[in-house]
């Protein structure tokens, strides 16, 4: 009777499905951009504890998220027929399912475009990184590349190579197979409220101090490390503010300015009409800093003239000024004079003027963001950025006009993969 | 319970009666080839349904194999009995098999095939209907674009693949 209830209920949840995402083959038929899943009770392995297997699937979601524009919620609530994806491990015949499974050795799961994923409970599952047996977690990300679309794809380094790989340690989603599955579904697009390379003092096992950086993307509570070299945003990555960056509000900043000259060394960032100053030996804003200023503190206080909330600012070492943008507008504040400069505010439009007309982000800047790695200054906006044309631009083209915008592009063709996740998902 | 001893239960382990059945000659093989789409693609999307049919036992291809066999021996008798001429399309099977896997291609059931068709693996097929003209060909398309060309576009036409592939005006399939 329960094969008979389970098989019931399998063909209506197929038949709604099919109804409600009109899917054919080959396409992204998912139309909604987070699903549901859930381990079904009647379905948990007898080799690993329920717990760990829901920690596993809960990841190898996750990790598809961190690629994709797509979100995964487990959901422990709603009647099964209403799940996105359910999963299960059976043996032989299993859930009315019907393709029997061999038994231990050969074949380990099965998957279905936009359906289910049946894990052989015969296969010897076993946690990340133990060294033997089947990793769940990469057959997991495997099948749930087909629940998504994607076939089996014969290239080495491809999670979705039928045979089974050894696990290597922390194996990851490389390029190509983020590409394929954007390919289906899109990119990771949206705004972000600021982007700012972070620098740091270290010192080398010689005793040198070496100056390091690292590039960080932030959303509203949560954050991106960009490693530039590798061209994607770390793995595991966005992590929540108040996680990484010890002091700040924990839904986020407006703006973050590294005033860097001889005589200074502060970092600071901005959040509605307060700011903050970072210790970046200690990894955490200050209560209190060497002259005794208590933080948070007023924009007004420490930057006289300057409104409060901005868009977004940087600081310019060419002319030793914060340039803090407001809707239309700039304020040019000259760090050592501790004041507004003369003929400030200006209209962005007159101080970034554009090359190409009309091109323009005109106002409500995202972020202006100065990039060490290519040492250039970017003025962001929704999904485009500009790029300020600065000396070795100009160097190529005289003809060019000081700060002028070069010719937008897409924020996802210069940074790749900045993708959000479920907020359950969050660290 | 399946049995161990040890706490970590590394040693679990497996009753005979649990185990897969080998791949171990070229009757098993060619239910290895059909199952997973390489003598011809599967609609593995009817599946889903508990009304669908099962794909076919391995049973039904070891009597087609044993035909075959007996075919192939009454027809050669000078021919060599202990490797019997075998089907155009296990042949045909076979080879993409190899060649997608990154063996030999020999055409011949030799060892590197069989230890290949019993490693674990994916239970979906490898090849199915429709998706060969869509999904399937449009990744291996776009990996084949980025492969050759690394300044190619993900939308890169089919033409430009097939020529750097083959030459020919056949559909581009990695």
């Amino acid at each position: 009777e329960k094969q008979r209830h389970l098989q019931t209920l399998m063909r209506k949840s197929i038949g709604r499905r099919k109804r409600s995402t009109g899917a054919s083959w080959g396409h992204a038929a998912f139309a909604k951009s987070v699903l549901t899943w859930r381990l079904i009770g009647e379905g948990y392995s007898s080799q690993l504890s329920v717990d760990e297997q829901r920690y596993i699937f809960r990841l190898a979601f996750r990790m598809w998220s961190e690629v994709s524009p797509l979100q995964f919620v487990e959901d422990l609530r709603s009647p099964p027929d209403v799940i996105d994806i359910r999963l299960g491990f059976g043996t032989g015949r299993h859930f009315g399912c019907s393709q029997r499974f061999d038994g231990a050795g050969r074949e380990f799961a099965h998957a279905w475009f936009l359906g289910d994923i049946h894990f052989d409970d015969d296969e010897h599952f076993t946690a990340p990184n133990t060294g033997s047996g089947i990793s769940l977690l990469k057959v997991a990300v495997h099948e749930i590349g087909h629940v998504l679309g994607l076939p089996h794809i014969y290239r080495s380094g491809s999670i979705m190579q039928p045979s089974y790989r050894p696990q290597d340690d922390g194996f990851e989603l490389d390029w190509l197979d983020r590409k394929a599955i954007q390919n289906l579904y899109g990119g990771c697009g949206g705004r972000f409220s600021t982007v700012f390379d972070w620098i740091r003092k270290e010192r080398t096992a010689y005793g040198e101090v070496v100056v390091r950086f690292n590039t960080y993307f932030m959303r509203d509570g949560r954050y991106w490390l960009y490693e530039n070299r590798s061209n994607r945003t770390r793995y595991g990555d966005p992590v929540s503010v108040q996680v990484g960056w010890h002091g700040l509000p924990s839904s986020g900043v407006d703006a973050y300015v590294h005033v860097w000259s001889r005589d200074t060394d502060a970092v600071y960032f901005f959040k509605g009409a307060q700011y903050w100053r970072y210790d970046s030996e200690n990894d955490q804003a200050f209560t209190e800093d060497a002259d005794g200023q208590r933080y948070p503190r007023l924009i007004s206080e420490g930057f006289p003239g300057v409104p409060s909330p901005i868009d977004t600012a940087y600081y310019d070492r060419r002319d030793a000024h914060i340039y803090f943008f407001r809707g239309s507008m700039v304020y040019m504040f000259d760090v050592k004079a501790n004041k507004l400069a003369a003929k400030s505010p200006r209209k962005m439009t007159e101080l970034f003027p554009a090359l190409t007309p009309g091109d323009h982000p005109t106002s409500n800047l995202d972020a202006a963001y100065f990039s060490y790695t290519h040492n250039a200054l970017f003025l962001l906006k929704g999904a485009s950025y500009w790029r300020v044309a600065g000396r070795r631009e100009r160097k190529t083209k005289r003809s060019l006009p000081y700060n002028s915008l070069l010719p937008s592009r897409e924020v996802q063709q210069q940074w790749f993969d900045i993708c959000d996740v479920h907020a359950g998902a969050l660290k | 319970e399946k049995p161990f001893h040890s706490r970590d239960h590394s040693d679990l382990e497996m009753s005979s009666s649990h185990l897969a059945e080998l791949i171990t000659d070229t009757g098993t093989a060619q239910h290895f080839l059909f199952k997973y789409g390489f003598m011809k693609p599967v609609n593995w999307e009817s599946t889903q349904s508990p009304d669908a049919d099962t794909l076919p036992d391995a049973d039904i291809f070891s009597e087609d194999t044993v035909s075959l066999v007996q075919e192939g021996t009454s027809s050669s008798r000078s021919g060599d009995t202990d490797h019997p001429r075998e089907s155009p399309d296990f042949v045909r099977a076979l080879l993409e098999f190899q060649r997608l896997s990154g063996l030999p291609v020999t055409g011949v059931f030799d060892d590197a095939t069989k230890v290949a068709m019993n490693k674990p693996r994916c239970g979906v097929p490898d090849k199915e209907e429709d998706q060969i003209e869509t999904s399937t060909a449009a990744v291996n398309r776009n990996e084949s674009s980025e492969l050759f060309n690394t300044t190619a576009t993900p939308q890169s036409n089919d033409t430009d693949v097939d020529v750097v592939q083959n030459g020919t005006s056949d559909k581009a399939e990695t």
